[in-house]
């Protein structure tokens, strides 16, 4: 499903270029439930704005369902990121000037699927936690109730990839149970999830675990960098 | 040093007033290390914002370091934040136009300490292991290194008490174990620290633990509601 061989990112600085990817090989099998760790800068969300199709590699090549991204084009991508691909970003990227449901709505509108949307989104927000928050606006919710607004928002679309990074880092360990039992729901129905973590405890609930450190795989799991 | 009593805290909303704090009684004397928590959306950050002085509480009295807080000016107020509080905020608040180095000299030059102030702020950014990072902008930084500068711009001014919204949410343990270090050091140095906090590994590390719940205190340790 997903396969990245000697993808390079580099991110030129007047002080001097900065590796943050520095040759990753990466095998994932449709329906996996797969954790990313690594400390902090070694380099996992830009690892996953290269999977979710937000930000090429300088070298490499990635193979998203049997097919080379790099030949797609700009709207072959858009196609993909929105109907494919769910994403819940690390500093949740919520739309201030929208409330939670019409935060959540905006991938269907962006996918066509018009039909339901509402209650689509509404039923989203009610899977975590928030129905008594749909009119909220992100500065009148809480840091946990904004990460659970990316989430519903990244599951509306029912994507079969789903890319979270950090998911749980602003919630407490009960909402964070509740956030994984989604995540395994999920799972349950076939979808790919990669959940970049920092939550040990999350790892664990993982089929397998890839660590990265310092831009590079150092456990493969089955078919990481060796 | 931090003493509230019955304060309370409502925003209304066109669905219904949210009762985010209803009643909040707490002493912390000077020198302590508290720890803070409760589950997404108990009032946690509310009540930050209180402490911080940078909200008002509806009623109720909060007295600091002896004087009733409401009854000083904005501009006492303005120089108790800038002077004796060092503020680590739950969603960082960087500004994106400075680089990491220009955001945490900012309480220096808002506090007049001009002199020095670069070499104040880029210490403080080598005590967060940030020193190769000085020049990025919070969009070339990640997600554990922005709360790092944000860390960093809250001690740099040398505060008699800080309050720190979740400093270890997006880090991973050996980091969140390093900012630990740093919170102990400067509990040594006699400050006074109050962390809101997710993690029970942190909240063990503190003097005593005060849970938050639906807006009110429920495990008082010393001086909480009972
Ligand atoms: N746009 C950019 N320009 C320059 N450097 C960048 C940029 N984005 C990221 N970096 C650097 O690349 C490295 C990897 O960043 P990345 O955000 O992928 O780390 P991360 O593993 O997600 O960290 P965290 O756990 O703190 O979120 C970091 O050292 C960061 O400073
Ligand atoms: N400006 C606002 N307008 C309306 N409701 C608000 C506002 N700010 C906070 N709330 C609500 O008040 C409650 C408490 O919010 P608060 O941010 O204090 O929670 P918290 O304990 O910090 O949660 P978390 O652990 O998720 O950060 C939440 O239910 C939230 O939706
Ligand atoms: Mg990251
Ligand atoms: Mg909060």
């Amino acid at each position: 499903m997903v396969q990245l061989e000697e993808i390079r990112k580099t991110f030129p600085m007047e002080a001097g270029p900065v590796y943050a990817l520095r040759g990753v090989n990466l095998h994932i099998k449709r329906g996996e439930m797969v954790a990313i760790t690594g400390s902090s800068g070694s380099g996992k969300t830009t690892l996953m704005n290269i999977l979710g199709c937000l930000s090429s590699p300088d070298s490499g090549t990635y193979r998203l369902a049997g097919e080379e991204v790099s030949n797609l084009s700009q709207q072959q991508l858009a196609t993909i990121r929105s109907r494919r691909i769910g994403f819940v970003f690390q500093t949740f990227n919520l739309l201030p000037r929208l409330n939670a449901l019409q935060n959540v709505e905006l991938p269907l509108l962006y996918a066509r699927a018009t039909a339901g949307a509402i209650d689509r989104a509404r039923h989203a927000l009610e899977r975590v936690g928030l129905a008594d928050r749909v009119e909220h606006f992100p500065n009148q919710l809480s840091g946990g109730q904004c990460q659970r607004v990316a989430i519903a928002r990244a599951l509306v679309n029912e994507p079969s990839i789903i890319l979270a990074d950090e998911p749980t880092g602003a919630v407490d360990s009960v909402t964070s149970q509740d956030i994984m039992k989604l995540f395994h729901s999920l799972h349950a129905e076939g979808r790919t999830i990669i959940i970049v973590t920092h939550d040990q405890g999350v790892a664990a609930q993982c089929e397998r675990q890839i660590v990265l450190k310092d831009g590079t795989v150092t456990i493969p799991g089955k078919g990481g960098n060796s």
